[in-house]
């Protein structure tokens, strides 16, 4: 095995939130995507691609 | 690296020295400008392949336990954290979960539906696979475009084919992608290079699915790549899944080396299942 290189194993966090309003329904989906970048750079990550559905939002991530 | 956002849920995944838990205190925050609360929180991922280079929160898992413990707010009260070992010294599952009381009475509902997640772990892929997620030099074509291309060309394409798939290959090498159908997500991730070879494939779904549908999706995914060894950890409220995968992936030439069980508050039962190929 090589002493250092690129880390493949990824950590993951999974997280539900309560209080959302059924009557609108999107939730976490009305945070913007200035506010996800900001999140994101605390994580050191950027978002290179995009795409959403009715029922969520997927963003690939640079790393 | 994959971040998937839901009404009410989130899930982040990330590789390399990527610090995920300092994404924990400005989510709660921004959240609670929306009105909303964090109810439950689960962290999970495999041993590092290389430990020394992480840093701090990542510098172990007790540290990131503790910083778990610090950032999420009082009232996910009900947490637990364990280390879920196998035959292989190099592969342990790291899981910690943490719930309030709302969420723990809502777990004993009869009517909780049984979903399931896979999370894939595959490291020794087959070398003349593995090259399919090498980039040409000026290949003159964008992150996009050249991901498609190696979704094609390597039958990522095929494992469910009715997802909508947004793919993105890295110069030089590695590969993402996100596949959404429906409510389900996928998510693949590949980083090619020898001697640190390493791929991951996440996905949820239904055991009402149908039998068929575990392992038929569990054998392409090792036939894209062939890794030497796999580990699969299911998050399941039943431990039905757990025999599927294990069937399914003895089909496809590797041999179940361990299997260990624990539960955990909300999040159910938690099975992390080993595999060497056959050789």
């Amino acid at each position: 095995m090589a002493a250092s290189g690129f880390e493949g194993i990824e950590k993951r966090l999974e997280l539900h939130f309560s209080g959302d309003d059924p009557m609108i329904g999107i939730g976490l989906r009305q945070l913007s995507f200035q506010t996800l970048e900001e999140i994101l750079r605390e994580v050191q990550c950027t978002v290179v691609s995009s795409v959403g559905n009715h029922f969520f939002d997927s963003y690939v991530l640079s790393e | 690296s994959s971040l998937f956002v839901y009404p009410t849920k989130i899930i982040i995944k990330t590789c390399g020295t990527t610090q995920l838990l300092k994404s924990v205190r400005p989510l709660i925050h921004y959240s609670s400008n929306l009105g909303l609360s964090l109810s439950s929180c689960k962290y999970s991922r495999g041993s590092f392949i290389f430990p020394k280079s992480q840093p701090y929160p990542h510098t172990s898992f007790q540290d990131e336990v503790v910083y778990l413990q610090n950032v999420l707010p009082k009232n996910l009260c009900y947490d637990k954290a364990s280390l879920m070992p196998s035959k292989l010294s190099t592969h342990t599952w790291h899981v910690f979960s943490a719930t309030d009381e709302s969420h723990l009475m809502f777990m004993h509902q009869p009517s909780t539906p049984t979903t399931f997640t896979f999370e894939i772990c595959m490291t020794e892929l087959d070398s003349v696979l593995a090259r399919k997620f090498f980039r040409g030099p000026n290949d003159g074509k964008t992150g996009g475009s050249a991901g498609k291309v190696m979704t094609e060309m390597t039958r990522i394409c095929d494992i469910n084919p009715k997802a909508h798939i947004c793919d993105f290959a890295f110069d030089p090498c590695g590969y993402s992608m996100n596949g959404l159908d429906g409510e389900k997500y996928s998510t693949i991730h590949v980083t090619p290079e020898e001697g640190f070879s390493y791929a991951s494939f996440e996905c949820v779904g239904s055991l009402c699915e149908g039998g068929g549908y575990i392992g038929d999706v569990l054998k392409k995914v090792v036939q894209v790549f062939r890794p030497g060894t796999m580990s699969v950890s299911t998050t399941c409220s039943s431990r039905e899944v757990a025999a599927r995968v294990a069937k399914a992936v003895e089909q496809v030439g590797m041999n179940c080396r361990s299997c260990t069980v624990d539960e955990f508050p909300v999040v159910g039962t938690v099975v992390f299942q080993t595999f060497t190929t056959r050789r």
